[in-house]
């Protein structure tokens, strides 16, 4: 599957999502 | 006549051969079977792996005495409230953890032996209205249990002697959770899908809900088996109870799905189906590894490669009777396969 697909991907997907999601 | 009828389709590039009968454990009750299972049990003998078998009153482990022959050595008998399913506890030994209720789960329990003086012990470990449980690494529980105002998604934490270490709560998402995975090689990460086809995803270490992402309409009531990530992407194994036949994937079984966490974009990698002109649907299953196998209204077990998308093994149903139950071992390279009548086989994958 390609990026133009999913959108922009990320190797940290789940450290990012930590901080930015409510406490 | 069910198995003539299955033997074109054997024929046709599915290899039974891929499934050696190893051993078969008959038990003399002709109880109704619910559950199999595999649990590693240490004795005096050192560590082996035992066969855990659930009826609806009682649970019974089985250890091998020779290689074909396999003897009932510990029964549990339980209440009035029906065992519904057995619930895999990862990286366990001597430690089998069951669910019991009527329509839902009720409870949850541990069954044990006493070092002490080698009593059967069962201890509590849950009540509630339970939809979905999980047994995680490290002697750890997921479930998900509703009352009429709220859901709460619990994680209990057991010793190693089975006792209850208490827990925490991970934040809910508003619909049901039916089922959990974790996500494999991220230990934080958890996965559950929904009543409404979602996909959560959950730090199970501070309770966060990070994502909601949808599965798709084409699929609906979507079970998840196994998550695992890789270059950025979330991988999940859903299986499809409801889905319905479509030209262009047959009868669908299993699907890998990638998702972009980021984005919440998501995109189908690779069908299973079921073998063309193989009669029946999907009724229920287990994924190890890359390997899927599941029980079909017709009474047959078909096991599948998910990277491939082949069907690469079929049971066609025993002419003692209907397959029911099909669960790997601890690995995938040993599938229990199971009958109402308590009957297990144990085949080499």
């Amino acid at each position: 599957c390609s990026e133009s697909d999913l959108g922009p991907i990320s190797l940290n997907w789940f450290e990012e999502l930590s901080a930015e999601a409510p406490p | 006549g069910v198995a003539e009828e299955l033997t074109p389709v054997l024929l046709d590039g599915v290899r039974e051969e891929s499934l050696q009968l190893v051993s078969k454990l008959k038990d003399s009750c002709s109880c109704c079977a619910v559950d199999v299972g595999a649990v590693w049990w240490e004795a005096a003998g050192g560590r082996e792996l035992c066969v855990v078998t659930a009826g609806e009153s009682a649970v019974s482990l089985w250890r091998p005495l020779a290689p074909d022959r396999w003897g009932k050595v510990h029964t549990w008998q339980l209440g009035e409230i029906p065992v519904i399913q057995i619930v895999p506890l990862p990286d366990t030994c001597n430690l089998v953890c069951i669910a019991l209720g009527d329509l839902e789960i009720g409870e949850i329990r541990l069954l044990q032996i006493s070092s002490e003086n080698d009593s059967l012990k069962q201890s509590l470990v849950k009540t509630g209205n339970i939809k979905a449980v999980l047994g995680l690494k490290d002697r750890r529980l997921v479930s998900s249990s509703r009352t009429v105002h709220e859901q709460q998604v619990e994680i209990t934490s057991l010793s190693e002697t089975g006792r209850s270490k208490g827990g925490w709560t991970l934040m809910p998402p508003e619909e049901t959770v039916l089922a959990f995975a974790e996500v494999e090689g991220m230990g934080d990460a958890l996965v559950g899908t929904t009543t409404v086809n979602s996909i959560v995803v959950w730090n199970l270490k501070t309770g966060q809900l990070l994502k909601k992402m949808h599965v798709g309409y084409s699929y609906p009531a979507s079970i998840c088996h196994r998550a695992y990530s890789d270059s950025g992407l979330l991988f999940v194994v859903l299986s499809h109870p409801h889905a319905k036949e479509s030209e262009s994937c047959g009868n669908p079984a299993f699907r890998v799905v990638a998702f972009n966490p980021r984005t919440a974009r998501s995109t189908g990698v690779m069908f299973s189906s079921l073998p063309p002109g193989l009669a029946g649907r999907y009724l229920e299953g287990d994924v190890k590894d890359a390997s899927a196998a599941a029980v079909l209204t017709s009474g047959a077990i078909a096991v599948w490669d998910l990277l491939l998308g082949h069907c690469t093994a079929l049971l066609p149903p025993d002419p003692t009777g209907s397959w029911a139950l099909a669960r790997w071992a601890t690995s995938s390279t040993c599938l229990l396969a199971g009958q109402r009548d308590g009957t297990v086989c144990l085949y080499r994958y």
